[in-house]
């Protein structure tokens, strides 16, 4: 009995692994930030799009959101990390785990990513081009789900703005997930070995979205 | 980084079934020789697994007796050079309506040019064997392994690394040359055109013995200890009372199948 599950748990998951198994997995982790008002959104926001520029600090956020969710109180810190965590705190210094878990798991999706990568995003936060971009993945993944095969898929041109060439933002995201973007006739085209790290983007631009204003 | 393209254009070349994991950076290199220990968070996602984090062990760290760890075997080097010199062209014609319009075009190059030796240091089958049959786990447990036991993360061992031969100077020169021109129409008509045009050159230097890839097995402690060549998803490092791993909203710690169970 006991293989006899593992055997259908494999199955499932073979059966998940596309566009709208990703869409419900974020979307169930993006649904634990929902109850979050303005202010804490946009001092989360804040703070990521710090942490995002310094590798040592999104690591120790990482390592004390950890500790946090394993039961652990969690001491004040300084900066950015000190920020990010007095939004996720409770009165008694215990983590409150619906809004830790979905921030522990953006972080988990962040640390799929590169360096260059986080500090893309940084930039996309800042130039508050962050809906942009997230609907351009999105796409992506739309078209080529359920991404076993390789292919060429066609990139909204309203989503790539006029600057969309080997600088851009968005063009870097995606190189560095391992794919390859196209000026002339915009498109990239799909490799199914990217589609971790592209998944992992989908997941970080989807929950900064949501902590985002609307 | 220049690093990164390096590594994965050499395992994309060297690597089709996708065994070995790409080192994503020259400073974390070191922590990936043989017989070092990594350590791995349980995977929240479906979609990605969490990288494996270097833990300053070595399996020596934690064996008794403290003796050396075999040597490794060692394959005959490849050599590998790759030259890459793209074109890229592209225009853009946005046309806003009552607002104006923007049109420019872009073309860059980019090269770069890499030449490196390469090898594989692999740790034979038999000899995990022998150290399974030969060396148990130090008493009282390692303080590292401890704290990765209570945060309920895996911990896997380098078997088989791809090292630099040679110490290595990469170059990735980037050219990039752009004009546009814009019209708002209005009470005032403004017109315009721009040109320019930028260059950027990044070397770094891959220093003899950097290790670009590697593979790894799954460690299992409890009570003693045996190794996984081929990890199972579902295997877990650690299965005793103290394991806090978390895998998903709402879920349950995965049972875990104990390779004397099967």
């Amino acid at each position: 009995l006991k293989f006899l599950s593992d055997g259908l748990m494999e199955d499932q998951l073979e059966t998940t692994e596309d566009f709208q198994g990703l869409q419900l997995e974020v979307g169930a982790w993006a649904a634990g930030l929902e109850g979050l008002s303005e202010e804490p959104c946009g001092q989360l926001l804040g703070g990521l799009g710090q942490v995002l520029q310094d590798e040592h600090a999104l690591e120790a956020l990482e390592e004390l959101l950890e500790r946090g969710l394993c039961g652990g109180q969690v001491e004040p810190q300084d900066g950015p990390v000190g920020a990010i965590l007095e939004c996720l705190v409770l009165p008694s210094r215990q983590l409150e785990e619906e809004l830790a878990g979905p921030v522990s798991y953006l972080l988990g999706a962040l640390a799929v990513l590169s360096e260059t990568q986080h500090v893309l995003l940084a930039e996309v936060l800042e130039m508050g081009a962050l809906s942009e971009v997230f609907r351009l993945v999105r796409s992506l993944l739309e078209q080529s789900s359920p991404w076993q095969e390789r292919r060429a898929v066609s990139l909204p041109p309203e989503l790539l703005g006029s600057s969309w060439g080997a600088e851009a933002p968005s063009w870097v995201l995606l190189e560095e997930c391992g794919l390859a973007p196209q000026a002339g006739d915009p498109q990239v085209c799909w490799e199914p070995e990217a589609r971790c790290c592209t998944s992992a983007l989908y997941a970080c631009l989807a929950l900064l979205s949501k902590l985002s204003p609307p | 980084s220049a690093f990164e393209r390096v590594v994965k254009s050499v395992v994309q070349e060297l690597d089709h079934s996708q065994e070995l994991t790409p080192v994503n950076s020259l400073w974390s290199s070191a922590g990936f020789q043989p017989y070092c220990l990594l350590g791995r968070r349980p995977s929240s996602s479906w979609f990605w697994r969490p990288r494996y984090k270097c833990v300053s062990l070595s399996l020596r760290d934690i064996l008794e007796p403290d003796a050396p760890e075999p040597a490794v075997e060692q394959d005959s080097p490849f050599h590998f050079h790759e030259t890459m010199d793209g074109q890229l062209k592209g225009s853009v014609k946005l046309a806003v309506p009552g607002q104006g319009k923007i049109s420019g075009k872009a073309a860059g190059s980019s090269s770069s040019s890499a030449s490196v030796n390469v090898c594989m240091l692999r740790v034979a089958p038999s000899t995990w064997e022998a150290m399974r049959r030969e060396r148990r786990l130090r008493k009282p447990e390692h303080k590292i392994l401890q704290q990765l036991r209570h945060r309920g993360d895996d911990v896997f061992v380098v078997t088989e690394v791809l090292q630099m031969q040679k110490e290595v100077e990469i170059t990735q020169t980037h050219k990039q040359e752009g004009s546009g021109q814009f019209a708002l129409p209005g009470a005032i008509c403004l017109q315009g055109k721009g040109q320019g045009h930028m260059s950027r050159k990044k070397t770094v230097t891959i220093p003899s013995g950097t290790i670009l890839a590697f593979r790894v097995a799954q460690l299992i402690i409890d009570p003693d200890w045996d190794i996984l060549l081929f990890p199972n998803k579902k295997q877990r490092t650690f299965s005793g009372p103290l394991q806090a791993g978390r895998t998903g909203p709402g879920s349950q710690p995965e049972p875990s199948l104990r390779v004397s169970d099967q």
